[in-house]
């Protein structure tokens, strides 16, 4: 399994759809304080079912909607989407591609979607179940939270005890 | 389940040792179990020595030293079941030009099991990395994706 | 006591946007008491907009923007109480090079008043320095300052 | 007041007596992970008569004793001592230059001197008042603490107190 590609649009402080496509190997994210690099680890969060608020630094998940700047008005939904290449299909799906999604809306509703058929956040958790990947604090690391993997010692003992070797 | 907690525990213990020597160049790395009869419900300790120095408790290393312990502590625990990808936001903020490279080194080393996808202002990252994406606010508070650079 | 409280917090209030525009180029902060019949067991709120942001609560800033935000409000206080010397352990390292150039702006314009100490592992601090100490272990384990360079 | 150089011996990793001159203006520690950077600030707090082991990463504060290495064996005491230019009388002592120095014993005893007279810590607390120096929060910034100072409300609310503008 690979990541291909991660679309952006109304979350945060990307309004414009965006798109951004991954590569083999190592790819970096740069640019000025402030300018969205973390909003984008976070949708990555998101769209694998993340639901703390806290994480995604935010007071409520309608906030994660695009609110406007003086010169844009806000928008009313947010939509994330995470494509993986599925051709050595170690995800339990028969797609080659496969695509997951999630929606927000002003209302506070949310929607999940894989390849464009709606779903719902269980059957997201169990496509990566044994995978390694989710919403376990170690595939992703946030912004000055490195220190935690030393503090985290009854997170440890719980990947211990969920893994055998 | 008690001997699949201790068969994880040995594996990343042994892990730990490896990369934090890969990483610090030397020393060595060790997580103890305060309590061997009751596994389960035991404190787990972490004991290091960076190469040269005495083994110390975590309060004495330096913010550096924490740091590549940290991330060396994180890669021996991916090592127990690999995800496809790892985010890193600023890891490596802390470290001085030789740790960057040997955190680079490592990364590099394992870009082919893993897709790694690093948040930096380091120098040194960005020059290890295939591909760049740079993010900037043309306009006030709109993100966008401004270039991509394919190295080698 | 609650005039004197009030009016150290008017002080500070005002210097926390001044410094906070001159950090940021820009962008307004202010402190807001929620209670303002109960001065002395208000909450202090801290509210700031970087320049061309709508007003944020602190938890929508991004990790450089908190860092600067603390350092404005660092300064701030600082000056109802200059200290004759400031020392500062690398509380740049979140920053680009951008904030990096209007910290040390600020660090130089006020260090006719103030001794500052800066540990440091950025580029752009150490060339604003008029004297750097170099520390190093060439015997492991035992540190010793190696050089020192008097700018112009 | 103006700092003009501090000298350690025998703390934390400076085992020989060491000289940091301070000059007009700025002056910048720089050094890899792990070579002595922040024991130096942690030497300044400590000469000024810092209480709080956890401030100085140490447990007890006999370990602020150089340790030893493989090659050097552990000292029995550790000296800093801290000298300020004092000719424009700001700190009400009678003396030119003013020298804080603290020592420390194996024994776990601990003392303080101005300019070579012992004293008691009440004394140098006594000299920095109203200067500004001293322990409160807001003169010396440890690593990775900056943003204590937008948490730390109830220690802001206390500066407010102490301080008529
Ligand atoms: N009592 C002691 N005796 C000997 N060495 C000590 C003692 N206490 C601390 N140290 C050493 O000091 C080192 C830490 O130094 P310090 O925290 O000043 O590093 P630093 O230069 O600030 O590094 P960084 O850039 O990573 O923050 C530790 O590696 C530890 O070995
Ligand atoms: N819902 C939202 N709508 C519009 N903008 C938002 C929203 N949520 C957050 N932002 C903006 O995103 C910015 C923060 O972005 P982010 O945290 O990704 O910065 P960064 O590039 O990681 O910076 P740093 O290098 O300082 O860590 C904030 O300034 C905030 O204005
Ligand atoms: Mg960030
Ligand atoms: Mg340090």
């Amino acid at each position: 399994m690979r990541l291909k590609y991660l679309t952006l649009q109304g979350f945060k402080s990307f309004p414009e759809k965006t798109v951004i496509e991954f590569h083999e190997g190592v790819t970096s994210i740069v640019g000025p304080n402030g300018s969205g690099k973390s909003n984008i680890t976070d949708a990555i969060r998101w769209v694998l079912g993340e639901q703390s608020v806290k994480t995604l630094r935010t007071n409520k998940m309608e906030e994660l909607i695009f609110a406007g700047t003086s010169a844009r008005r806000p928008l009313s939904f947010a939509e994330v989407t995470l494509a993986m290449d599925n051709s050595d299909h170690s995800l339990s799906i028969d797609y080659e591609e496969v695509r997951i999604s999630r929606r927000i809306y002003r209302s506070g509703e949310s929607e999940y979607l894989i390849n464009d058929n709606k779903c719902r956040l269980k059957d997201v958790t169990e496509l990566f179940l044994d995978t390694g990947i989710g919403r376990d604090g170690y595939s992703m690391i946030g912004q000055g939270r490195v220190d935690d993997v030393l503090s985290g010692k009854a997170e440890l003992r719980r990947k211990m005890l969920d893994e055998a070797a | 389940m008690q001997s699949q907690f201790e068969s994880s525990f040995k594996f990343i213990n042994e892990q730990f040792n490896l990369v934090f020597q890969e990483l610090f160049g030397g020393g060595q790395a060790e997580l103890i179990l305060d309590d061997s009869k009751d596994v389960l419900n035991s404190n787990i300790d972490i004991r290091v020595s960076p190469p040269g120095k005495r083994l110390q408790n975590m309060l004495a290393l330096s913010g550096g030293e924490r740091c590549l312990t940290a991330i060396a502590l994180l890669f021996a625990i991916q090592k127990l079941n690999p995800s496809p990808f790892c985010v890193l936001d600023e890891v490596e903020a802390a470290l001085d030009e030789a740790n960057i490279f040997r955190f680079t080194d490592y990364i590099l080393a394992n870009a082919k099991q893993t897709q790694y996808i690093l948040v930096t202002h380091r120098r040194g990252t960005m020059e290890a990395c295939q591909m760049i994406y740079g993010v900037s606010m043309q306009e006030r508070g709109v993100s966008n994706i401004i270039s991509v650079k394919l190295e080698n």
